[in-house]
């Protein structure tokens, strides 16, 4: 997260942590579900995956990982050798077990299926990923970082940054977001971005967007105008709610 | 009881009693008798009130005479020892006094004392006979006219009635008496039985007449038992109750009268028919319904909505065929149990929990009350639900994840 600040325990208590096999994030969205971005976990092993919850420093150590039984990675998800197109970048977690909800540990509410994302709407994006802080550029901080960003328009979203000079896809399944020196990056990958801004102080806050991906954060500098993208879940609420009902 | 018999005198009599003397004399009676007293001759110092010498006679404490002076035999005779009887076996105590002394010499009293039959038929308190009394020394007893026959209380004259009229198809059964009024203290009993293939049928004459008081309650009474129901009480006169067809191959009737009222009573002929089966209504109905089922007639009976047969566990069928036997009864012969939906199963560590889940009832329409666990859940529709006919609960309210409201944690410093 580049121009964040710190969160307290409790503040984003949707927020999980996935440190292995890849590092990113995902949202809690009931005590036997999460979202996650689809190409933090695609491919990889179930038993492989190590994801926490409940807990914003990521040194701590007497936590426990939840155990993981099944990893749903959207059907429409392509990944390729070098990807152009992260259309479709979700994918479902399944728990073995309920977990046990508490102040630290709580699920984000889904969107309304066309809710819409507004441009110049305000959210707010976290996680453990890349930050610029003290002057040097961090790979991942040990305390969650979070950060209020607005959503930017869909003519500016279309300016694909291009990345391993390829053109990247902007589709309608995703929006962008991000501000002066204010953006997530990489490490927050399947993280929340959720609405209202958690500094309106105005609840219930929904998860709109799963960080996806963006240009590198360090080019052009911590200062720079920043732009991530983010996964439209709206657009996947069906698809969510179908797979948690077939398999309850 | 052996002494019951003798004189009593005052000390010195017939010379005279000295100053400051006394007698203090009791007798008691045996049960049914009383001890009296006949005073033949009474000479005491006369003073008012008797207070300086003195005779007094008690009942068992209860004073009943007290006596100076000088009186003469047939005072004596005809107003004092009416008085001087003890009641039935209880005592008689006689005390007499002299004071310091007298102004001149008085022979004093002298009685004759004896047991006496009580005759308790003269007294109301005591007789309760209902019809006749009959007194004895130390005692009585009752008798009855004819017809009647002495109660177990020994006081009460029962009207003789009732009988065992089993093995007849047809025949009379009248209350005690009829057409004239019917016996005081009546409890008669009538048995009928007859081949379990019949049924017996009752049909009352005109002249129905059983005590019943103004207010409709019925103060003698005739009641109707077969091997399945009571049928009555009835009284009243007018009008009779109509024919009864029992059902029953075995019938008693019942017929109490108490002690007072002047009523004809009633009288019924009875005679026998083929048994039939009656429809079973019972949490269920019938096809094809009629008032009555030959044998060899079949019929389906249907429980009614939210029962089943329980002709099987775990066959939860609504429906079963049925045949008319010759003795009257359907078989097979099915009970419609109402549905019981059982305890929903939500697992020990569900957050969904029943309310007080062991006062529950689970049976078709009855609804359970759930609440969730935790805080962070809400309940999500009711939080009730129905068991159905089908066996199952209406669709159970479920607990929720509160969801995007992280806890606000305290600022205070």
């Amino acid at each position: 997260i580049l121009g964040g600040k710190a969160a307290m325990l409790g503040e984003i208590p949707w927020q999980l942590l996935i440190t292995e096999p890849n590092f990113g994030a995902a949202s809690l969205i009931s005590d036997q579900w999460a979202v996650t971005a689809a190409h933090v976990v695609n491919g990889v092993a179930k038993e492989s995956i190590k994801l926490y919850g409940g807990l914003i420093d990521t040194t701590r150590t007497d936590v426990s990982p939840i155990p993981v039984e099944k990893v749903i990675v959207h059907s429409s998800y392509r990944e390729a050798l070098i990807q152009t197109n992260y259309n479709n970048d979700i994918a479902l977690i399944k728990f073995r077990s309920k977990v046990k909800l508490g102040p630290n540990l709580l699920p984000i509410c889904l969107p309304e299926v066309n809710r819409g994302v507004m441009e110049g709407e305000q959210g707010t994006a976290s996680g453990w990923g890349a930050s610029f802080q003290d002057n040097k550029w961090h790979r991942t901080t040990d305390i969650l970082q979070h950060v209020d960003i607005p959503v930017m328009s869909l003519t500016e979203c279309r300016k694909t940054p291009r990345l391993s000079n390829k053109a990247m896809t902007f589709t309608n399944n995703m929006f962008c977001a991000g501000g002066k020196g204010r953006d997530s990056c990489k490490g927050d990958s399947g993280g929340p971005f959720v609405s209202p801004m958690l500094s309106s102080g105005v609840g219930p806050h929904y998860l709109i967007g799963i960080v996806s991906w963006g240009s590198p954060c360090g080019k052009g500098g911590a200062t720079g105008d920043k732009k991530g993208y983010y996964t439209k879940v709206e657009n996947y609420v069906s698809w969510i709610n179908e797979i948690k009902k077939n398999e309850t | 009881y052996s002494t019951l018999l003798g004189w009593v005198e005052s000390p010195g009599y017939p010379k005279g009693y000295l100053p400051h003397t006394s007698l203090n004399w009791t007798r008691c009676a045996p049960k049914g008798q009383t001890v009296s007293i006949r005073l033949i001759h009474l000479d005491l110092e006369n003073s008012q009130d008797c207070e300086n010498d003195a005779v007094k006679i008690s009942s068992n404490g209860n004073l009943i005479a007290l006596l100076c002076g000088e009186r003469d035999y047939e005072e004596l005779h005809e107003t004092v020892n009416p008085l001087l009887f003890s009641s039935p076996g209880g005592c008689l105590t006689l005390l007499f006094h002299s004071d310091y002394s007298n102004t001149k010499r008085h022979t004093g009293f002298r009685g004759f004392y004896t047991l006496q039959d009580f005759n308790e038929c003269e007294d109301e308190e005591i007789n309760k006979c209902t019809h006749f009394c009959h007194n004895f020394i130390g005692g009585y007893r009752c008798s009855c006219r004819h017809g009647y026959h002495l109660d177990e209380d020994k006081h009460t004259c029962a009207g003789d009635c009732g009988e065992n009229l089993s093995g007849l198809k047809r025949g009379q059964i009248s209350s005690p008496f009829w057409p004239g009024e019917y016996a005081e203290n009546a409890n008669c009993k009538y048995t009928l039985s007859v081949e379990d293939h019949l049924q017996l049928e009752l049909h009352f004459s005109e002249g129905f007449d059983v005590e019943q008081s103004p207010e409709g309650d019925c103060m003698d009474e005739l009641r109707i038992e077969t091997h399945s129901e009571t049928l009555g009480p009835f009284c009243g006169n007018k009008p009779p109750p109509p024919p009864l067809l029992t059902h029953s191959s075995h019938v008693q009737i019942h017929f109490i009268s108490d002690g007072s009222g002047t009523n004809k009573g009633f009288n019924l002929h009875f005679r026998t028919r083929d048994k039939v089966c009656r429809p079973l209504t019972s949490n269920s109905n019938m096809t094809l319904l009629k008032q009555e089922y030959h044998r060899g007639e079949s019929a389906t009976v249907t429980c009614d909505l939210g029962y089943v047969v329980d002709s099987a566990p775990g066959n939860l069928s609504r429906q079963y065929s049925t045949t008319c036997q010759s003795n009257g009864v359907w078989a097979p012969l099915y009970a419609c149990e109402i549905v019981d939906c059982g305890r929903p199963n939500l697992g020990h560590d569900s957050i969904l929990q029943l309310v007080n889940p062991e006062d529950q009832n689970t049976k078709y329409g009855s609804q359970i009350q759930f609440y969730c666990t935790s805080n962070f859940y809400t309940l999500e529709g009711h939080d009730t639900s129905t068991c159905k006919a089908d066996g199952e609960w209406t669709l159970m309210p479920k607990c929720n994840e509160v969801c995007g409201m992280p806890e606000t944690s305290s600022t205070g410093r």
